[in-house]
C-alpha cells in the first residue's frame, strides 16, 4: 500500500529507533577483541568451553552490541575495522569505486561505514572520506541506470550494490514507471 | 547469541516492504519477554554480589546482559510499531472497515487501537471544511481529467 | 497517547521494571 510509510534509517552516524533498516544493518558483525573478562557468559563464545569469555578473546559481535559496550576511557572491547574499510580497500575504491560489488562487500557498505566512525580509529577521517567519496563515485551510474531501465530484468543492474543504492534505484524505477504511466494517460 | 528471536520479528516484517499485515506474532513476543526476564534476573543476582562484595569484575558482563535488554525492548517496540503504522495505512486503503482476512492478522489491542485512531481521524475530518466536514480519505488520485 | 498506551498494553508492562517506558519523541523522528 502506498499509505504504509515505515520509519526511515537514520542519516551518518545516527540511528532511528524504531527503524527495521537500522535494526537490521545494527545487526552486522564486527571482529572484536575482549578487553576484559566477561564472567559467565562463556557460552556466548562458541568456540570456547569456558564459563567466562576471557580477556583478549577475538570474536565477532554485532553492532549493536559492540557499540553497547565500546567506552572510550574504559578499555572493555576493542572495535577493528571490517577489512573493506581497512586502507588497502580504500585505495581499490579510489582507485575505481564502479568495479567494487558492494553487496558481496556490504551488503551495508555506507551504513556500516558511518557507523564504525563510533569507535574512535584514528582512521575515521580517511573513512568517513572514502565512504563519501564511494558514494560520489558510483551513485550517477545507478541513477542513470534505474531511469533507462523500463519494463525489464534489472537483476544485473542492482547485483554489486550495497542496499542504500538499492533503494535509490529503486525509488529511481519507481519514478520512471510513474513517469511513463503518466505519458500514457494511465 | 541473545537476541535472535527478536530480530527475527524484525525480518518478518522487513521481507513485506509493500506493507502486508502478517499474522501476529504472540509467540515470538512471549519468548523474547522471557529472553529479557532471564536476562533481568541474572543481571540482578550480579549487581547484588558486585555490591555485597564488591565484585567489580561482573560489571562487564552485567553492562552485556543490558545491552541485551536494550536490544530486544527497541525490536520489539520497533516491530509492534511498525505493524501500526501498517494497520494505520489499511484506513487509508480500505476504509474504516477492514477485510476479515486482515482482521484476524491483529491483535485485541490492534483493534483496539484502529478503533481509536479512526476516532482521531474522523474527529480531524469534522473539523475541516466548515459544517459538513472533509473525507481527505477520498480522491487520494487527482482524476483523470 | 494511543500508540503509547499500546504499546504499554502489549509489551512494556510485561519488561523488567527498567525498561518499561519507551522515550516516544525520541524514538519516533518528525
Amino acid at each position: 500500500t502506498r499509505s504504509y510509510m515505515p520509519v526511515p534509517p537514520g542519516v551518518g552516524t545516527e540511528e532511528n529507533v524504531f527503524s527495521l533498516d537500522d535494526i537490521l544493518l545494527s545487526q552486522e558483525r564486527l571482529p572484536c577483541r575482549t578487553e576484559s573478562v566477561f564472567p559467565g557468559l562463556g557460552f556466548v563464545d562458541k568456540s570456547s568451553d569456558s564459563r567466562h569469555i576471557p580477556e583478549g578473546t577475538k570474536m565477532e559481535i554485532p553492532l549493536w552490541l559492540a557499540k553497547g559496550l565500546y567506552e572510550r576511557k574504559r578499555r572493555v572491547i576493542s572495535v577493528e575495522l571490517p577489512r573493506v574499510y581497512r586502507e588497502g580497500w580504500r585505495t581499490v575504491f579510489g582507485a575505481d569505486a564502479n568495479v567494487v560489488d558492494l553487496h558481496t562487500m556490504g551488503p551495508y557498505y555506507y551504513g556500516l561505514g558511518s557507523q564504525m566512525l563510533h569507535f574512535d580509529s584514528p582512521e575515521n577521517s580517511e573513512i568517513a572520506q572514502c565512504v563519501l567519496q564511494t558514494f560520489i563515485g558510483r551513485f550517477r551510474r545507478t541513477m542513470d541506470s534505474s531511469q533507462n531501465a523500463y519494463n525489464e530484468d534489472t537483476s544485473v543492474l542492482v547485483e554489486k550494490l550495497d542496499c542504500l543504492e538499492r533503494a535509490l534505484f529503486r525509488a529511481g524505477q519507481s519514478g520512471l514507471n510513474a513517469f511513463q504511466l503518466w505519458e500514457k494517460g494511465l | 547469541m541473545f537476541c535472535e528471536k527478536a530480530v527475527e520479528l524484525v525480518r518478518e516484517l522487513h521481507r513485506m516492504s509493500d506493507g502486508q499485515l502478517p499474522a501476529f506474532n504472540e509467540d515470538g513476543i512471549r519468548q523474547v519477554l522471557e529472553e529479557m526476564k532471564a536476562l533481568y534476573e541474572q543481571n540482578q543476582s550480579d549487581v547484588n554480589e558486585a555490591k555485597t562484595e564488591g565484585k567489580s569484575e561482573l560489571i562487564p558482563s552485567i553492562k552485556f546482559r543490558h545491552c541485551c535488554l536494550l536490544r530486544n525492548q527497541r525490536c520489539i517496540t520497533a516491530y509492534l510499531y511498525d505493524r501500526l503504522l501498517r494497520i494505520r495505512a489499511l484506513r487509508w486503503e480500505y476504509g474504516s472497515v477492514l477485510p476479515t482476512t486482515i482482521r484476524f492478522h491483529m491483535c485485541a489491542e490492534e483493534v483496539e487501537w484502529f478503533n481509536q485512531y479512526k476516532k482521531s481521524l474522523a474527529s480531524y475530518m469534522r473539523s475541516l471544511g466548515g459544517e459538513e466536514g472533509l473525507d481527505i480519505t477520498q480522491d487520494m488520485k487527482p482524476p483523470k481529467s | 497517547a494511543n500508540t503509547e498506551v499500546y504499546l504499554k498494553a502489549v509489551a512494556l508492562r510485561h519488561m523488567p521494571p527498567n525498561l518499561q517506558s519507551i522515550d516516544m519523541l525520541k524514538a519516533i523522528p518528525e
